[in-house]
């Protein structure tokens, strides 16, 4: 029996939005330690993984190991359904082959299940490395999102490069160039809008627009995301997710031919 | 430029 409880569904919704235009199915991991989800896009340029531990959910069971084939664009359909301020638990039977949702309003005076059949995926899963980056810069996610917003209309590739003064975006295309340069937060009344920066070499990469904007839909889940680099290895771009986990996007660079 | 895959970075376990 598997059975994980969340007091918000807004979570579990946010979650979705973060991944649902990236990738089309993917298999939910569960286990004792919690839920752990990694999955390629199709056209294997990037990596998503995601955890959500047990210890942030409000009530977690999981007696056997179980792997969740999900269809993400049925499951988001599912999650709308959810309230913002639903309980939300997601429940399925060892070596089933449906999980299904269950809605509780605040008052209890709704309940609502969905059952959704789940999927056999044979994914290849990845092994990461543990990397020591040369580059990490923590920033504010919305900065981030509105940074590869406007730059995408320069062009299809970003280039970030990292100094210890600061950290450049920038793009180019058709219609002219564009830079973004962010310096080292001096002092901040808020702390989620640092940008701090620890580097132990710069690093130039080039990324496609078109990725980092998929990432930037995990935005709602973290003030924060953590940039790392290093020269010619995938990019990291993490957020956190308060009391419960993280998701991590690794992006493969593009190269000079 | 080229765009490379994950999977020459990353290893199929």
């Amino acid at each position: 029996m598997f059975e994980a409880r969340l007091l918000r569904s807004s979570i579990l919704k946010k979650v979705l939005e973060a991944i649902k235009d990236l990738l089309t199915q993917a298999t939910f991991d569960c286990d004792d330690n919690g839920i752990q989800l990694q999955a390629m896009d199709n056209s294997h340029v990037s990596l998503v993984s995601l955890t959500l531990r047990a210890d942030g959910f409000d009530k977690y069971r999981c007696d056997r190991n179980i792997s969740l084939g999900m269809n993400l664009s049925s499951m988001s359909k599912i999650l709308k359904c959810a309230g913002d301020k639903d309980t939300v638990t997601m429940k399925a039977q060892d070596n089933a082959d449906t999980v299904t949702f269950v809605f509780e309003s605040p008052n209890q005076e709704k309940v609502s299940d969905y059952e959704m059949k789940l999927m056999n995926l044979d994914l290849e899963h990845l092994g990461i490395p543990e990397t020591e980056y040369s580059c990490t810069i923590r920033l504010s996610s919305a900065e981030f999102a509105r940074i590869c917003r406007d730059l995408s209309q320069f062009g299809e590739s970003i280039v970030i490069s990292c100094t210890k003064e600061g950290v450049r975006f920038s793009a180019s295309g058709d219609i002219g160039s564009a830079n973004i340069a962010l310096a080292q937060t001096a002092s901040v009344d808020k702390e989620e809008e640092a940008v701090v920066i620890e580097m132990e070499e710069p690093v130039t990469l080039t990324f496609a627009c078109q990725y980092l904007n998929y990432f930037t839909k995990a935005t709602s889940l973290s003030p924060q995301v953590q940039l790392s680099m290093s020269a010619d290895v995938p990019l990291v771009v993490e957020y956190r997710i308060p009391d419960i986990g993280h998701i991590r996007y690794y992006l493969a660079p593009k190269i000079d031919d | 430029m080229s765009q490379k895959s994950i999977t020459s970075f990353f290893k199929i376990t």
